[in-house]
């Protein structure tokens, strides 16, 4: 564990609770793609089956578990509890087009063709590109509440954390996965576009909205 | 020889 790696997982953290107490507070998920929480519960649920088979430490326990739950109780508020709010007609981003192809994908590129590590590899994939919905869900409505982008960013910085992660393990302790180093630049290369837009207006006070 | 993956990370 190293500090890029610890930083990098509490920014999930702060992400994904972020995102619950904002849903909780407003009472809405006005603006927020259900889609891309399915997902997200979807990658959890299949990178964590190691929860069964495999002890690691009692931090990566807890700290999945915590995912895992805030994960579902996300998509609960969002399709029961609030589900009045939710913008369906906006979260039109077909799912499908991501899990199917990545579902491809696991299957020819992965470590070992085991069910397990196909469902890791999928959910590492599958990680990459989930928050496209969310993304297409602003780019179509052209505009995002402040605390949606502060939700994205720390999602952000998590990946871009991960990264450095990677570079760190490389030098110091020989460690590399080639697999989740190319998923991960994947995932981070999707947030340049926001980042530039979160710190040249968000974090000037402005909102978040896109030319029309 | 591959090393086994461990995935130890989240």
């Amino acid at each position: 564990m190293n500090i890029f790696r610890l930083a990098g997982d509490l920014s999930h953290l702060a992400a994904i609770i972020v995102l619950l107490l904002k849903i909780w507070k407003t009472r809405s998920c006005a603006g927020i793609s259900g889609k891309s929480q399915i997902l997200f519960a979807l990658v959890f649920t299949t990178r964590y089956l190691d929860l069964f088979t495999n002890f690691i430490s009692p931090y990566n326990t807890v700290m999945k578990m915590i995912y895992l739950g805030c994960a579902y109780a996300t998509v609960y508020l969002i399709y029961m509890k609030f589900k009045a709010t939710y913008d369906g007609n906006h979260d039109t981003f077909r799912a499908e087009f991501l899990v199917v192809p990545v579902g491809g994908l696991a299957f020819l590129v992965n470590h070992e063709f085991s069910p397990l590590e196909i469902l890791w590899t999928f959910s590492i994939y599958l990680e990459s590109v989930a928050i496209l919905p969310q993304l297409f869900m602003i780019s179509k409505t052209g505009e995002a509440e402040t605390i949606t982008t502060h939700y994205l960013f720390a999602l952000g910085m998590y990946r871009a954390l991960y990264l450095i992660n990677w570079i760190w393990r490389y030098y110091f302790e020989n460690f590399f996965d080639l697999i989740a180093i190319v998923a991960g630049c994947v995932q981070t290369i999707l947030y340049c576009d926001f980042f530039y837009l979160y710190i040249t207006k968000v974090l000037q006070g402005k909102k978040l909205s896109l030319p029309a | 020889e591959e090393p086994e993956q461990s995935h130890d990370e989240l």
